[in-house]
């Protein structure tokens, strides 16, 4: 509700606040917001997830939840879990096939609600999966979570770096402050049934957006249908612990 | 500049309007903008293209596109032309690596400024590129064109399906009211070297998404490892003339 503290931007909160981001779409945000959660709860941390992407939400489904969160006295909502993890999205609100149609300030209040009105206790972990794009959204989070770091996710072809890097140069731009504390290349390679490996969508994105960001390259993940098949069907799995990646976190 | 009327809303006008669009980032909305837009200048139309993705502008790039347009008396600005297209974009006013961190109003005049302050003369076609999400862009450009026909782009996953027709939805809403004229299926398949065919995101998401719209599904392309890498080097090729694609625009 309006005016109610976010727990998560006190500045004595025990809980990391992790923020996924990409200037472009579909380079696979959410789908390695879903492995690093699962991967953080698997070794028995308290994790929490806001799908904050509220045009393109698509947590809820990956994570094969499909019951709405319950509402305790008329403010307080406990969010769902799945896998060890508790999740908001605005799907939980709207139907699956109903387009969330709403500008600026709607969206904003919406967010502040997640963060406000759903009962979170403090976990370990909040790990955010953004909007793609530099907007409203992103703008109203960095605004709202103050203690954040932030995570950027890139697919290896330069004209995919270029967009995705955006997304870091806003966290690092004097207005909102949020440091990036890596990068991580997504789909980086096909096997073949033969053995053949096909760099699909090239090389050097990763490594590109590393440097430019000035923030250290923590995994890449290669493309693996039964990643895609997972997350269509709600069982996500956990691709090659990125080394880095949760050890990072 | 406000105010000034948009030439293209005009009963009167002869210039067809297509909107490209997407719930999901990353299918291909952009590489299918440019490459129905070569299509459809190979066969001899006038093409003009508004780059409407201003958080992943990308559509400079992938026409090999740096020079900025130039600017009449003060205020009327020539579009920069290649391959036979016309094309405006914030990527002309921003520098590649700069994000534009602007919420909705701004991005509202910036929009009313491609259609009102670029000099277009009557093309036969405008095809916008517009950014994932159903939030403010869409809903502005929807204000200013409402002569626009609208083609869904999604890839074959379920997961892409379900987002990416929140876009057609949102059009096809109340408050919208534009057609749903086809969809495109996009990276259907990928054939490797030795000829095996990989559906590497699935299948059926194109016809799904054509039967829930009440739609025809126009096209379906295949991932072509050529065509991303054109779209790095700003020479696009055009993939397969999807039968229906550029014969249906
Ligand atoms: N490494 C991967 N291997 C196979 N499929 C992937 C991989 N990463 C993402 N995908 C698939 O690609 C699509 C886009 O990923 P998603 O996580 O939705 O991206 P974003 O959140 O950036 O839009 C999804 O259908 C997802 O299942
Ligand atoms: N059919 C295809 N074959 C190979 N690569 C493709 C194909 N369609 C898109 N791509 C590549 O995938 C990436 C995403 O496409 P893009 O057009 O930028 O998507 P969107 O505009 O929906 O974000 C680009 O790097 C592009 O070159």
């Amino acid at each position: 509700a309006e005016g109610r503290a976010v727990s998560f931007a006190d500045p004595g909160s025990r809980t990391r606040v992790l923020l996924v981001a990409s200037g472009k779409g579909g380079v696979g945000k959410s789908s390695v917001t879903v492995n690093l959660a699962i991967s953080l709860a698997r070794r028995g941390k308290r994790v929490a997830v806001v799908d904050a992407d509220v045009w393109g939400f698509s947590i809820p489904a990956m994570l094969g939840i499909d019951a709405p969160p319950s509402v305790l006295d008329d403010s307080m909502i406990i969010p769902p879990q799945a896998h060890g993890i508790s999740v908001a999205s605005i799907g939980f609100f709207v139907r699956e096939d109903q387009p969330v149609v709403w500008r600026g300030p709607m969206l904003h209040k919406a967010l502040e609600q997640f963060l406000t009105d759903f009962y979170w206790g403090e976990p370990d972990y909040l790990v955010v999966d953004l909007p793609p794009g530099t907007g409203d959204i992103s703008l109203s989070l960095a605004g709202f979570l103050p203690r954040s770091e932030a995570y950027v996710v890139t697919t290896p072809q330069p004209a995919a770096q270029r967009v995705a890097q955006r997304a870091g140069l806003m966290f690092q731009s004097p207005q909102v402050k949020i440091p990036v504390h890596g990068v991580i290349e997504n789909m980086s390679w096909f096997t073949g049934d033969d053995g053949t490996r096909y760099e699909l969508f090239g090389s050097g994105g990763g490594e590109g957006l590393a440097e430019r960001l000035d923030a250290p390259l923590i995994g890449k993940v290669p493309l693996v249908p039964a990643l895609r098949e997972g997350g269509d069907v709600g069982t996500p799995i956990v691709v090659t612990e990125p080394e880095g990646e949760a050890a990072a976190a």
